[in-house]
């Protein structure tokens, strides 16, 4: 990164002119949401302004363009560049328009490379993690995915710290859920070591049972490259935490996801027609993970790393009590704890008998 | 001398290649010259030094020549910011 960076914190910028390939409002849209994504982990409060000099004057130009040094090279090549943190040309982004500019996958996606090209404007140079926004190379990812990396974030954070995050200050997150609502219900919920995860949106609540406090995070400051609203996890025999999303499944290992990841949940034996997953508990006692999908569950041994055979199976048949779909499944000493909208179950798996129906939020000392 | 049409083709694939490395390393591994040197030899490096770095840069294996490898790595869509020295 490249010292001082900005000398403030609110920056202003202006869009220039606009690439004939997407509507404006796509334009605008792309540009703002590639700016959130570096407001999400610092300080920085950016401002669109349609007149005068901004900070982060935007355009699109092709080969010589303007007053900047640097000329394109027509299709392909060299899509953008920017300039670092200054007055003039400093923090201005330009886009080669003889690119295809698009907000999906095919040509270049206007909201990944801007977001590149800001890491640049605030004063990031390139990363050589591959995983990296800041890698020099254009790579395509589902824009519905967080782009940055722990190396993008602690590159951002050295040169401007994290989001302000003192209790006067509204909430990062005005719309972040209340976690003693009485209409508290959860996407996920995992066990890790001794604590539980509770996963909601773009949060997450580490909850030590043994004492009151919850703590609630972004899931996006543990685990840049993670989505929110992850729909399932569980935490296998080897200290690992698996998340699951749609038909893909990332691994964690303490703070890492495991490179390869995101992987496809038919590597695990599910067939082509299963494209989500509802819930996920593995069994410390036998070593097997339940995976429950509506009402079904299928059961995958994580000794042989196969799915048993005679699955899936009614699930109200094998767990008495638990009859509908269920939002999110934990183990906690011995025991399951199903949780479907604002319930939970504790179900005793031995006895095959739900014992007690509790909130969902009850771990939370409300 | 009859042309060999192979011989030609292969001889003007390698003149691109050439090229295309020259420009690469011109536009993201030039570093500016040091402005405490200037007057002394400014630390200008072959293109050798500048492919290594760019190999270490990408986790390439380090030759120093053009082999397939680098030079598909060259022609991927990129950023137009140097990966070296200061971008301004």
């Amino acid at each position: 990164f490249t010292l001082p960076g900005w000398k403030k914190n609110k920056l202003t910028y202006r869009i220039v002119n606009h690439t004939p390939d997407m509507s404006k409002e796509d334009v605008d849209k792309e540009i703002q949401k590639a700016f959130k994504v570096w407001s999400a982990v610092t300080p920085l409060i950016f401002t669109r302004i349609h007149k005068g000099i901004a900070d982060i004057m935007i355009a699109f130009g092709t080969k010589a363009h303007g007053h900047c040094p640097r000329y394109f090279d027509g299709p392909l090549g060299v899509l953008a560049h920017a300039f670092p943190p200054g007055s003039g040309l400093g923090g201005d982004v330009h886009f080669d328009e003889d690119e295809d500019w698009t907000t999906g996958s095919t040509g270049f996606n206007l909201f990944l490379v801007a977001a590149h090209e800001f890491g640049h404007a605030l004063g990031l140079s390139h990363s050589n993690d591959q995983r990296a926004l800041m890698f020099p190379n254009y790579a395509y990812i589902s824009p519905s995915e967080f782009p940055l990396s722990p190396d993008d974030i602690s590159g951002i954070q050295s040169i401007y710290g994290s989001p302000p995050n003192t209790p006067d200050k509204k909430p990062a997150t005005p719309n972040s859920p209340k976690t003693c609502g009485s209409q508290m219900s959860f996407d996920a919920i995992t066990t890790l070591r001794r604590e539980v995860i509770f996963l909601k949106g773009r949060h997450l609540w580490r909850v030590y049972p043994d004492n009151s406090e919850a703590e609630r995070e972004l899931i996006s400051a543990f685990w840049p490259t993670l989505p929110p609203a992850i729909e399932a996890a569980y935490e296998n025999m080897k200290d690992q935490i698996l998340f699951f999303k749609g038909n893909k499944f990332w691994v964690i290992n303490g703070y890492q996801v495991l490179s390869g990841y995101p992987k496809n949940i038919n590597t695990l034996g599910f067939p082509k027609g299963v494209k989500k997953i509802d819930a996920a508990v593995c069994n410390k006692n036998t070593g097997k993970t339940d995976f429950f999908i509506g009402d079904k569950y299928w059961r995958f041994d994580e000794n042989s790393q196969s799915m048993e055979k005679g699955y899936p199976r009614l699930t109200a048949n094998d767990f008495p009590g638990i009859s509908q779909r269920i939002d999110a499944v934990f183990q906690q000493k011995g025991l399951f704890y199903f949780s479907q909208g604002t319930k939970q179950w504790e179900f005793d798996p031995i006895a095959k008998k739900v014992i007690r129906e509790i909130k969902s939020n009850s771990w939370f000392n409300c | 001398l009859p042309v060999d049409p192979e011989k030609d083709n292969k001889e003007d694939a390698n003149r691109e290649d050439a090229k295309l490395v020259q420009d690469y390393l011109n536009k993201f591994y030039v570093v500016e010259p040091d402005p405490n040197l200037l007057g002394w030899k400014t630390n200008v490096e072959s293109t050798a030094e500048k492919l290594q770095k760019m190999q270490q840069f990408f986790g390439l294996k380090v030759t120093g020549k053009p082999d397939n490898e680098t030079l598909e790595m060259m022609k991927k869509p990129r950023c137009g910011v140097p990966d070296v020295g200061l971008y301004g």
